[in-house]
């Protein structure tokens, strides 16, 4: 099946996302 | 745990352990599973986040202090169901790279970045006084395909020099003398 992949960049990113505080 | 309205899903989700163990004690299973202790669980990237904020980086930690970031369902232990038939890369850090090698291969392991579909069980942070080790643990210690593929990821994803030793120990010779590294 499909896998969700994220790479560091965008992990990096969502780090100061709002939801992640 | 659950993945909330707006966030985004991890493909699975995770359990953080720590344990910190009394120097010159020789490990045995029912101590370990005493000094172990769940710091939190995540099935999003916002969730990871907001638990790995609040907590101490590997660099800040005492000597005989160990992380284990596993997959939600397997316990951080030689003997799980999932582990037993499985072993584990190490490598050996020399102290002040800890941090931020760990923060790497937690994002490559959560983004799944090693390709090797269930392969991988979780990873391990562990301080320890002359040196620092970070270790990955997979399922199955026999198939060496998946293995070398293991390795290579966790190569690139640390950006290790080519001349890094790497060691691969089955959790069967961990048992047998008792000893992780």
């Amino acid at each position: 099946g499909t896998r969700i992949i994220y790479d560091r960049h965008f992990l990096l990113n969502m780090r100061n996302s709002p939801l992640s505080q | 745990v659950k993945c909330k309205q707006g966030e985004h899903q991890l493909q699975y989700s995770y359990c953080l352990w720590f344990s910190r163990r009394t120097p010159g004690n020789k490990a045995s299973s029912s101590n370990y599973e005493q000094n172990i202790k769940i710091m939190g669980a995540f099935a999003s990237v916002e969730q990871f986040w907001t638990l790995y904020s609040h907590i101490a980086r590997p660099c800040d930690l005492t000597s005989s202090s160990d992380y284990h970031l596993f997959k939600h369902g397997i316990k951080p232990m030689w003997e799980d169901e999932a582990n037993k038939k499985g072993g584990k890369w190490i490598v050996r850090l020399r102290k002040g790279l800890a941090s931020r090698l760990w923060e790497n291969l937690v994002l490559a392991m959560l983004g799944e970045q090693f390709m090797v579909g269930e392969e991988i069980c979780g990873a391990v942070v562990s301080v320890r006084f002359a040196e620092d080790i970070i270790s990955i643990w997979n399922r199955t210690a026999s198939d060496n395909a998946i293995n070398i593929r293991v390795r290579d990821t966790l190569q690139r994803v640390l950006n290790l020099p080519p001349n890094t030793i790497m060691e691969y120990k089955t959790h069967t010779d961990s048992l047998k003398d008792r000893s992780s590294f």
